[in-house]
């Protein structure tokens, strides 16, 4: 599991 | 999380929850589109992906699984329920929704963040939502007279992405290098396609009279 935020949105 | 977005997603939670509760308490499915609950079961499908692979938060975790598991249980439940698919209203749910899919995926083909796997079914993904009311709103001007609960439902549908917008523009002045072009223009389109379900829907409110689109 990695913590990414590209796509953060529902 | 900034509280247009939390708004946007509960609006969202609540249009399922609403769209649940009329099948559940009528029994019936009478003035939804089959089609469009389709559509909606694949945009989560493919904008999930990363469900397994990538961790925003529980939060992330959770409401994936609740959009993905409601939406399938609702497709299922007007495929194979055998009362509820009884009241789907097969012959005038006639729009052919696979030209949307085939539009979208040709769309996130050529226009994408990255081209990976991942990346396209994003895109299509969001592409396809925009899209994906099409159905619904020809059923609901074929049909006529729209129950309360299904006009409740495309309601908050169409509302939660225009509070998504309101969060585009609010991490946009907040946040350095912010930017959903993808996400945000396709979120424009598909609000401004519920514009004048919107207005019939803001005219009944006033008149406090049923929900009447024009044929």
């Amino acid at each position: 599991l990695k913590v990414v935020d590209s796509h953060d949105e529902l | 999380m900034n509280i247009f977005r939390f708004a946007g997603d509960m609006t969202h939670l609540i249009s399922i929850l609403v769209l649940l509760l009329k099948i559940y308490a009528t029994k019936s499915c009478s003035g939804i589109s089959l089609k469009t609950q389709e559509l909606y079961a694949l945009v989560f499908l493919t904008r999930y992906l990363d469900l397994f692979t990538d961790f925003i938060s529980v939060y992330n975790t959770i409401m994936k699984l609740v959009f993905i598991a409601s939406s399938l249980a609702i497709v299922w439940c007007m495929r194979m329920h055998r009362v509820v698919r009884r009241s789907y209203d097969k012959e005038i749910d006639t729009f052919r929704h696979y030209f949307l899919i085939l539009a979208s995926f040709l769309l996130a083909v050529l226009v994408h963040e990255k081209f990976t796997f991942q990346e396209i079914f994003w895109a299509f993904s969001i592409y396809l939502e925009a899209l994906a009311i099409l159905p619904q709103l020809v059923l609901l001007q074929r049909s006529g007279n729209v129950d309360n609960l299904t006009g409740q439902y495309v309601f908050f549908l169409g509302a939660y992405r225009a509070f998504y917008i309101l969060n585009w523009i609010y991490r946009y002045f907040t946040e350095q290098h912010f930017s959903r072009w993808i996400a945000c223009l396709s979120g424009i389109v598909q609000t401004a396609l519920y514009a004048d379900f919107f207005y019939y829907y803001f005219i009944s409110w006033k008149n406090n009279a049923k929900l009447q689109l024009p044929a």
